[in-house]
């Protein structure tokens, strides 16, 4: 038996909203720690991966870990019928279910609506993610100021580099009209309300497709904050926290290199 | 040139 009942609707409305445009469907792999997904868009570019921890949950049982093979597409449209506040509680028969229950409560209880998801068998390749990548640099930053950046360079090209010197990151795109560049400084103050910490052991200077580094912006209403850690020569890693540690979205991206 | 994830992490 799998159970799990969120409080609002709006924790997996917002993870599946950062995840659905890269992958069309995925495992959601269920055990006792909580949910995850770990997925590649079609290209092979970009690697996806989610977790809603146990503690995210008001109700969590997973008697035995199930993988639920889910399309991220038709789960979304499901999820569009819950209410931002209503409770969402998900129900799965561990052996061999073939769908998954979805109910929907508003604050007072007295609208219940059920919806059932037909599962799929889903044959996906797992990549083995190294737990502590020692890297060359990290740089935090309020996740509004993440889509400001890269919404704006995205739009003059799509090959945007990254350079992280001690204390400062500039971000630069070259495209087809122009090219655009925008320095970044860590902040002075420890108390500053929006906050950029930039952590060096050695300058890095890499390069992204801006593509995806804008599609990451449907991450920003997950989390405050964004993290950006990046070792020369291995893809980018992007965390968006989700509060009171409840849980993640990571995505990885693939350098672009010389040939 | 566009590399892909999958030379960088291992399959599982």
């Amino acid at each position: 038996m799998f159970e799990a009942k969120l409080t609002e609707s709006t924790t997996i409305k917002r993870v599946l909203d950062a995840i659905k445009d890269l992958i069309q469907q995925a495992n959601f792999d269920c055990s006792a720690d909580g949910l995850s997904l770990q997925a590649m868009d079609t290209p092979h570019v970009c690697l996806t991966t989610m977790t809603l921890r146990s503690q995210a949950f008001e109700v969590y049982r997973c008697d035995r870990p199930l993988s639920m093979g889910i399309n991220l597409s038709s789960i979304s449209k499901i999820l569009k019928c819950a209410a931002s506040k209503d409770s969402v509680k998900i129900v799965a028969d561990d052996e061999g279910a073939d769908c998954a229950e979805f109910i929907f409560e508003n604050e007072s209880a007295d609208r219940i609506a059920h919806f059932e998801l037909k599962l799929m068998d889903i044959d996906s390749e797992h990549l083995s993610i190294p737990e502590d990548s020692d890297y060359q640099a990290i740089i935090s930053m309020p996740s509004a100021e993440y889509r400001r950046i890269f919404s704006d360079l995205s739009i003059i090209g799509d090959t945007i580099t990254i350079e992280i010197n001690k204390n400062t990151a500039c971000f630069s795109v070259e495209g087809d009209i122009g090219n655009g560049s925008l320095n970044l400084a860590q902040t002075d103050s420890a108390d500053e309300k929006n906050p950029v910490t930039i952590n060096v052991k050695e300058p890095v200077k890499m390069t992204f497709p801006g593509k995806y580094l804008n599609t990451f912006t449907k991450a920003v209403p997950i989390s405050e904050f964004v993290t950006l850690c990046l070792t020369d020569g291995n893809p980018l890693a992007i965390e968006f926290s989700l509060p009171d540690e409840a849980g993640f979205v990571r995505y990885f991206l693939a350098p672009k290199i010389d040939q | 040139m566009q590399s892909s994830i999958t030379s960088f992490f291992k399959k599982t």
